[in-house]
């Protein structure tokens, strides 16, 4: 069975950055890697495809593009691509792209066609709503991981994720994995993170470090896992994704290198 | 007639600070105002309550309390003050707190009980739909000004803003009065901000510093205009409020001091 993990948070928190650096440490270690972005910014995978800009599947939707091959994009190492994408702003709901792209790739049979080992999904949390909210249903998603900051708007966010994993969590069997510390540098910031934390009643599982290496790989269009892999940062990121690999065990039947 | 302002922004951007600070000082020069927070963190009014806790029109509504004298509550110097609420997250759309208290406050005939001069809307704009777009459809708002700093992440949303409003345009009459910078004092922020202004195809109507005396008043649970009323901070929110008056003339009828 696959991992089927989703990284939720404030609308730039750093959840691309995040996944896209796990996708590519776990990549690293040989797993088969989807990542799917439901962020109508769609550029969750930007720095796995070196800045090529993929067609959303909405897009192929709307463009009579049904070709699975279309809508998933081989980036770094093999790690297969998508974005959900999502309407012009102010025409229906925001999270439609996220639906659209759900029943498009569960039609095509996604998981059969692609095996992955692990799928990692992307998405936006100012507003768990809708479209929003359709990755912690109908079991989508098994372990969902938040990614704040000590910023109030952040933390503010983080709550209102845990609250809507807490309760639909009969419906299908997404469960909070725990909070994952992007830092802001602000102060205090790692007590503020553990009290709000804590009042979830979650753990924090990982405090990554703001570093400027992010933005120069990023001005390189990569990763840092790839642009930077003898940096502190790197090692990091490879840390955290053996981290969640721990924490996202228990599944039957086999699963590469565990 | 009555002008309709509405203040959109990424979550967290200063939308409440703005706008209370706004009410404090259009009240200090004699206008009727009425503050309609529309974002489900519902603390939109709170400087200008001294942070009492007031009843969600959507609360009102759930506990069957239809009086308007328990949705509408005085703040300073005379503001009316209401807040939308938002659904439990995870539970509907979140923006069904603003639909449901536009339907209720119409069908209670709140510009004729309440006769304001000035409503201001401070409306979540991390997504322009659903209940968050219902300000700038049918008449509600008139003019609606973009709060943003120069982070990515605010002018990102700030364009989605700009293109629903423009989408919108032809269905209301609501158009866009301009960009407000509310300064988050990162690298060459004013060029940042400007570039981004002239893509839309608008102006910046004002900026305004990042002044730790927000958070001094905050801390005393009043807007600047209040608790510091002889700051430099304090002139630029009654500098910004009278821009504001300048820039939504054009109401046939009797206007206060017009
Ligand atoms: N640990 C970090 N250190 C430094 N910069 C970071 C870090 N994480 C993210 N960033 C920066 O923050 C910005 C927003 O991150 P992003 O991953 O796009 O957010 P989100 O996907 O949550 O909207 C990016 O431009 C990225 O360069
Ligand atoms: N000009 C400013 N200077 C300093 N702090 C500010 C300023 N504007 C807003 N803030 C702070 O930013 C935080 C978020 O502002 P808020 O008005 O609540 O944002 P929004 O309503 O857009 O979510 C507040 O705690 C406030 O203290
Ligand atoms: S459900 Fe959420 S994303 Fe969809 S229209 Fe409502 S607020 Fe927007
Ligand atoms: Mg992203
Ligand atoms: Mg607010």
């Amino acid at each position: 069975p696959v991992r089927r993990i989703a990284l939720y948070g404030k609308g730039g928190i750093g959840k691309s950055t995040t996944a896209a650096n796990i996708s590519a440490a776990l990549a690293d270690l040989g797993y088969r890697v989807l990542q799917i972005g439901c962020d109508p910014k769609a550029d969750s995978t930007k720095m796995l495809l070196h800045d090529a800009s993929i067609k959303t599947i909405l897009d192929c939707v709307k463009e009579g593009n049904t070709e699975l091959s279309g809508m998933i994009h081989e980036g770094y190492k093999g790690i297969m691509c998508a974005e959900c994408g999502g309407p012009r702003p102010g025409t229906g709901c925001a999270g439609r792209g996220i639906i659209v792209a759900f029943e498009t790739l569960e039609a095509k049979d996604v998981i059969r066609v692609c095996q992955p080992d692990v799928i990692i999904y992307d998405v936006l949390g100012d507003v768990v709503c809708g479209g929003f909210a359709m990755p912690i249903r109908h079991g989508y998603t098994r372990d969902v991981f938040i990614v704040t900051s000590g910023e109030l708007m952040a933390l503010y966010a983080a709550n209102n994720i845990a609250i809507a994993v807490n309760d639909m969590s009969s419906k299908g069997y997404a469960r909070l994995g725990g909070i994952i510390q992007n830092s802001r540098d602000i102060e205090c910031e790692n007590d503020v993170v553990d009290a709000a934390t804590e009042e979830i009643g979650t753990d924090v599982i990982f405090r990554m470090p703001r570093d400027k290496i992010v933005q120069t790989c990023e001005s390189n269009k990569m990763t840092v896992v790839e642009g930077a892999p003898d940096s502190v940062q790197a090692g990091l990121y490879r840390e955290l994704a053996k981290k969640i690999l721990s924490l996202t065990k228990g599944y039957a039947g086999g699963m590469k290198g565990e």
